[in-house]
């Protein structure tokens, strides 16, 4: 995340890092389940073997695993049938875990909305990922406050991508807080009714978001996927086993 | 890995040695970058020219978006095709050799847009020497230059008839974004090779048609695209499956979708909801016959709710009243059964003539811990 914050140790429980040895974290990922995580379909490019992975769930620090962290394998990947890898639309995956994590202050799903709730222009929402932050990798968790732009303005900064429905945009046209390499699949949550935090989009693309080109961040657009999502679930829980 | 003697799945564009170092990459792959979609050669390989060592590092690089601009000033004929001879450099399959642009292309690109660059206070492209690339050919094929019917827009571009390169996405709509409109005009579907969106001016592709996803408003695009007898239902992915295999607990249509949505509770202002079990295309309630609360659990998960859940028996008063009720199957715990809606069965009595009524709890989401106080 460029122009964010360290963040505070259990202040996001369904942040996830996705590894894969012997490189450690090459993605972001969002707990949405106690057997069930969201990132993007890109970080599995080339790697769409569930044995290579492992996720890991309540860190901060990369470096040094707390006694809160829990590990889990990846049973299955479900990408989208309809991800495009050269214009990186229909950006998501779900990942099934080898088991239930167990539920901790440090180890939580976040809400997903319903196929009608959409994340308001406007809106401020917070980005979070252990990705660059412009002149390094950090070890700790960062967050930024991102704000949520209409695709029509989003797109003004993308003269040659084409932004899709299932995007999502969220930044600044200065590009002062944005997500960047290695934050891919991690969270857009925005704050909800009494207090409970609702993922609206996943860590997709940019531009170099530590060169001159400036912008807002490109996230799947979760929303867009409710129903998808929902649907995939169901029937690997109940319809395959 | 160099200089450490662990190994590594090579050339995965992802860099697995401690010192970030993969070497002997250099093998052909087919291009994907949109810009470059093209060009009259497929096979790329990297690092490019631009320092570049994947294609998607090109695909989000600055270069990636200047050159696309830079060519809708009309600046020279050939840039597009020159800028993609640096950010995916023509692969030969056969040697598996990196073949360069030609200096001349590189100088006469340099020459005619960098001045116009410099109008809006921005530099040419760090890395592009000329003097790097090769004199032109004379007759072998060292270097590429661009043939005359070379196309300066890419496929997901649109050509105004003045030459300039505009995304595809902004032609036909209501914007003029060529200085001559030709990207408002000819904007039916059908002349563009689309398919037009019912009640609608939307286009999309032919392949979009009854695949199971729905792109046109109101869903027009995945109607009508099943031809069912009267005793088969349609699948979302417009297969037709018996309408008695329908939440059978079996997985009868390829996508599932015969057993989506079969437990639900009904609504109303009471906490508990009476359960119903849509079956066969009907809608019934439970019998509350030998229930048993791992059911109650089951039809809470099912529904995408958490539990404990709290279960009540509704005795049936109105007698007169006709009921549609599902029966527990005899021995369902023996059957191995994943669904509450595999283990109901319909004609059977009641005898408790009593049904069954749901409260679910929503599972916890969203919640961050407080943050800790401190006296201070």
């Amino acid at each position: 995340v460029i122009g964010g914050r360290t963040s505070r140790p259990g202040r996001w429980p369904w942040q996830c890092s996705l590894q894969s040895d012997p490189s450690g974290h090459i993605c972001g990922c969002v707990l949405i389940g106690k057997k069930w995580a969201l990132t993007v379909a890109h970080c599995f490019e080339g790697r769409e073997n569930a044995a290579v992975w492992k996720v890991l769930f309540g860190i901060n620090n990369l470096d040094h695993p707390s006694a809160f962290s829990q590990t889990r394998t990846v049973k299955r990947i479900i990408l989208h049938p309809r991800y495009n890898r050269a214009v990186v639309d229909y950006d998501i995956s779900i990942i099934e875990l080898d088991e239930e994590i167990n539920e901790t202050s440090y180890v939580r799903p976040v809400c997903l909305p319903s196929k009608d709730q959409v994340a308001k222009p406007d809106t401020y929402c917070y980005i979070t990922g252990w990705g660059h932050v412009g002149n390094r990798m950090p070890f700790k968790l960062q967050e930024g406050e991102v704000r949520i732009i209409p695709l029509e303005q989003c797109q003004s900064y993308f003269d040659m991508k084409t932004i899709t429905s299932r995007m999502l945009c969220a930044g600044y046209e200065s590009g002062t807080v944005d997500s960047c390499m290695g934050d891919s699949g991690g969270p857009l949550v925005c704050e909800q009714s009494e207090g409970r935090w609702t993922l609206f989009g996943l860590t997709s693309w940019g531009s170099v978001c530590f060169s001159k080109v400036l912008g807002p961040g490109v996230y799947s657009n979760v929303t867009h996927f409710a129903d998808w999502i929902q649907k995939q679930i169901y029937s690997y829980t109940f319809l395959l086993n | 890995c160099v200089p450490s003697t662990s190994c590594s799945e090579p050339c995965s564009g992802v860099s697995n040695c401690v010192t970030h170092n993969q070497t002997d990459c250099s093998q052909c792959e087919l291009i994907n970058l949109e810009l470059c979609m093209n060009l009259p050669y497929n096979y790329t390989t990297f690092p490019n020219y631009l320092g570049h060592r994947t294609q998607k590092e090109a695909s989000l690089s600055w270069e990636s978006s200047l050159f696309p601009a830079l060519v809708q000033t009309n600046c020279y004929k050939y840039l597009m095709f020159f800028a993609c001879t640096i950010l995916v450099p023509k692969c030969d399959p056969e040697k598996n050799q990196q073949i360069p642009p030609c200096r001349s292309l590189c100088e006469h690109s340099k020459e005619r847009c960098e001045s116009v660059l410099g109008v809006v206070g921005l530099q040419w492209p760090e890395d592009t020497y000329c003097t790097q690339f090769p004199e032109d050919n004379n007759g072998n094929k060292t270097c590429l230059m661009p043939d005359q019917d070379v196309k300066e827009c890419s496929p997901s571009h649109f050509r105004c008839r003045s030459g300039r390169c505009i995304l595809t996405s902004r032609r036909c709509d209501g914007q003029s974004d060529c200085e001559d409109d030709s990207d408002e005009k000819n904007c039916g579907c059908t002349e563009r090779g689309l398919f037009e969106c019912p009640s609608s001016k939307v286009c999309i592709k032919h392949m979009m048609i009854c695949d199971g996803f729905p792109d046109c408003p109101g869903n027009f695009d995945e109607k009508n695209c099943s031809f069912c007898k009267e005793n088969e239902m349609v699948c979302g992915n417009h297969e037709c499956v018996h309408r008695n295999q329908w939440c059978d607990g079996h997985k009868d249509c390829k996508d599932s979708s015969d057993e989506w949505g079969c437990v639900t509770l009904s609504k109303s202002t009471n906490p508990e909801s009476l359960l119903i079990v849509h079956k066969s295309t009907a809608d019934y309630h439970v019998c509350a016959d030998d229930w048993e609360e791992e059911l109650s659990w089951m039809a809470c998960r099912q529904i995408g709710l958490g539990g404990p859940p709290v279960t009540e028996i509704v005795k049936e008063y109105n007698q007169s009243h006709r009921r549609k009720w599902l029966h527990l199957v005899p021995n369902w715990k023996r059957k191995n059964i994943s669904t509450l809606q595999a283990a109901l069965v319909r004609g059977q009595p009641c005898r408790s003539k009593s049904r069954v009524s749901l409260l679910c709890n929503k599972e916890d989401c969203g919640r961050r811990p407080a943050a800790r106080m401190n006296k201070r």
